[in-house]
């Protein structure tokens, strides 16, 4: 387990992300820049090889209003399916997590059960309903989470969250896989008077060629 | 597989931030490719808290919120370009700028097709200004245009004008290739096919014997 979120960043170099000009500045803190937002990224021995992080968590202090993309292969992984059927029906949610290791595709029943577990214990400890989690996986096609590595690893991975920006760096590391570098980004503007922040991270190096709706 | 998380701190309804956010992803992650294989695990979740305290965005028409939408569209191309740059076995980012059509969805269309051709990708890795591949994956990417309207730039350097195959300074567009994949940078593939107002834009890499060697490695 990495002892802190600093070290769970550096475990990769980041990504140049070529942002595109406009009325907008660049600022630190990718996904924990914007107000109420916090992140966390560990290693929780679900990778195969090595101890890279590999599970990372993002939550919001109050009920975010919630969209998602998924993919539109018709072999969908079990946490998109389970997102997608939280998103028809509540339009909030308080909490990301995610794993790479195994990507719990073509997994089955089993495989979504898998992900409704780990969703109620993250719930049980951050004292939220399961439905305002929502789930992501990455990795080996075909092979279920190890499980018993991320519920052990759970009550480590909040007590890490923050809203630094170690803590966004961290959980864009830990949800890399071949990734050789982490990829996290946030912008600042001004809309009728106010500032807001937009953050956002992402992973991603081969079989990419999405076609999300 | 792509995997992104969006926040934001702006005030905005449900639905207006569903819609915001796809129209973002479609103008983004789904206009990468790397190999042409879409996974089974691709999200994108997108998280509003509302704590800026700006005023809340309630329709689509606001300039409230086209502004919102210009900010996700800046954020998820920044990310998605980066995914195309750290292509497995990529030595450059491709950028691939298609203007001219009758819509933003052809131009897109056509972009994404050029961008997604093992051949184009395989000729960009191989430093070779191959204006060939590039024109026929314009061809079959399904959007009907006159073939003497197509032009086709690489890095600034003209290569065919009015669907006609020009001299061009062969070593000077294979020294943009290769510097560009010598210092990981961005090859930019500019192409038009008439006058319509539509621009779009697609987002890959070049194809390396890294790319076979990385996934004949990784076992599913």
């Amino acid at each position: 387990v990495c002892a802190s979120s600093e070290a769970a960043s550096n475990y990769i170099p980041k990504a140049p992300i070529l942002l595109p000009e406009g009325p907008w500045e660049q600022v630190l803190g990718g996904v924990t820049a914007p107000k109420g937002f916090r992140a966390a990224g560990m290693y929780g021995g679900l990778r195969a090889k090595g101890e890279k992080p590999d599970l990372a968590l993002v939550t919001c202090d109050v009920d975010a209003v919630a969209a998602g993309s998924f993919t539109t292969n018709i072999v969908a992984a079990a946490p998109v399916l389970y997102c997608r059927h939280i998103l028809d029906n509540f339009s909030a949610a308080r909490a990301v997590l995610i794993n790479a290791g195994q990507a719990n595709a073509a997994t089955g029943d089993a495989g979504y059960q898998d992900v409704i577990e780990c969703a109620a214990a993250l719930a049980k400890l951050l004292q939220i309903q399961p439905e305002a989690i929502l789930v992501e996986s990455t990795g080996v096609i075909g092979q279920r989470i190890k499980k018993e590595a991320l519920l052990k690893s759970l009550p480590k991975l909040t007590s890490l969250l923050s809203s630094t920006i170690e803590g966004a760096d961290s959980a864009a590391v830990a949800i890399t896989t071949t990734d050789l570098v982490s990829k996290s980004v946030a912008v600042e503007t001004e809309i009728a008077g106010a500032r807001i922040k937009v953050g956002g991270m992402a992973k991603g190096s081969g079989m990419i060629h999405p076609n999300m709706a | 597989t792509l995997l992104g998380v969006l926040t934001t701190d702006a005030l905005v309804e449900p639905d207006v931030w569903r819609k915001i956010v796809q129209i973002a992803v479609d103008r983004s992650f789904n206009q990468i490719t790397v190999d042409g294989d879409t996974s089974t695990n691709d999200t994108v979740i997108a998280l509003a808290s509302g704590l800026s305290g700006s005023t809340r965005i309630s329709s689509l028409d606001r300039h409230e919120a086209k502004q919102l939408q210009a900010c996700v569209d800046a954020v998820l191309q920044g990310l998605a370009k980066s995914i195309a740059w750290d292509g497995e076995g990529a030595t450059c980012l491709v950028e691939v700028t298609v203007t001219g059509t009758n819509s933003e969805e052809a131009a897109a269309k056509i972009a994404r097709s050029v961008a997604s051709s093992s051949l184009s990708k395989a000729a960009v890795y191989g430093r070779d200004p191959n204006w060939g591949r590039i024109a026929c994956s314009v061809g079959y990417a399904g959007v009907p245009f006159i073939p003497n309207e197509l032009r086709i730039s690489l890095g600034g350097i003209l290569l065919m004008d009015g669907g006609q195959p020009l001299p061009f300074d062969r070593t000077a567009a294979s020294a943009y290739l290769k510097h560009a994949g010598e210092t990981h940078g961005t090859v930019e593939i500019c192409i038009s096919v008439g006058s319509g107002p539509g621009k779009g834009q697609a987002w890959g890499c070049d194809l390396s014997y890294d790319y076979v060697k990385i996934n004949a490695e990784y076992t599913t």
